[in-house]
């Protein structure tokens, strides 16, 4: 199964 | 204060009705342009955003900016009560604890008024950075749920692929595959009916169905969907509410292991 990713992988917590 | 009158009521019923059930509560940030929301899923894996317009309002009042702590199936259950041909007018005093939901009948023959209680909410924003998206697809919004909800019967992620010929919906379980193809088609009487493609390179990304399943809750909002996907990077579905703005739903992708 393939992985779930984070949102905040791809953009910045401001 | 804060104060907007809606003469279409019912677009905000059906923007909590498609957001309700992925986030729980939110801050709807007011200013004197307009009421905006960006609230992530629990798991961090689906954001939503929306853009509400001051000049899609038939009045706008946002004395100073305000950030109202809303629980989202609070606010439908008020929502709820307000008939789908209803105006309806939102206020909040500046340091008050309260939103007050006003609906009015179209003839002015029942007015009602709902208060709900606010919450203190910590955000956390995000900042999406501007982005060229390799594809960006517009189909009809009714299609897209289809495909979505078809799918979903048989396998848990979608391989979404988008060539300079249209874009494909690809899935598999236990029971078997599927494979949709919905080519770029401009010839239809209708605008509405069209599917689009624009494209600077082919991308293929895969996403969980559940929360594509749950972004087509927007269908109502409006007849046409579009998909914004770049390589490994969150796909963008978009619902854009006429005169007022938009409802963005972010989702990240899957990755092999």
């Amino acid at each position: 199964t393939p992985l779930q990713n984070n949102l905040s992988e791809f953009f910045a917590m401001i | 204060m804060f104060e907007g009158r809606l003469l279409q009521g019912s677009l905000l019923k059906k923007v909590l009705e498609a957001i309700k059930d992925l986030v729980t509560d939110t801050n709807f940030d007011c200013s004197e342009t307009g009421i905006a929301l960006q609230a992530m899923d629990s798991s961090h894996v689906a954001l939503v955003s929306l853009l509400l317009k001051d000049t899609g309002f038939d009045h706008f009042r946002c004395d100073r900016n305000l950030a109202l702590g809303i629980n989202l199936q609070n606010m439908s259950k008020m929502l709820k009560c307000a008939g789908n041909d209803d105006i309806i007018t939102l206020k909040a005093e500046d340091e008050g604890d309260t939103i007050t939901f006003m609906f009015e009948s179209p003839n002015q023959d029942k007015i009602s008024d709902f208060e709900m209680k606010l919450m203190d909410i910590d955000s956390e924003h995000l900042g999406i950075p501007d982005t060229d998206y390799q594809a960006i697809v517009t189909m009809p919004s009714a299609e897209f749920q289809r495909i979505v909800r078809d799918l979903s019967s048989i396998g848990d992620t979608a391989v979404i692929g988008v060539t300079k010929e249209g874009i494909s919906f690809s899935t598999g379980g236990d029971i078997g595959k599927a494979n949709i193809v919905c080519r770029q088609n401009t010839n239809v009487d209708k605008e509405e009916d069209q599917t689009t493609v624009e494209i600077h390179e082919p991308v293929s990304l895969t996403f969980a169905l559940r929360y594509l399943n749950s972004f087509t809750k927007a269908t109502a909002l409006s007849p046409q969907v579009t998909l914004s996907l770049s390589k490994e990077l969150p796909i963008v579905v978009e619902y854009k509410i006429e005169k007022m703005g938009f409802l963005r739903f972010y989702l990240a992708p899957k990755i092999e292991e």
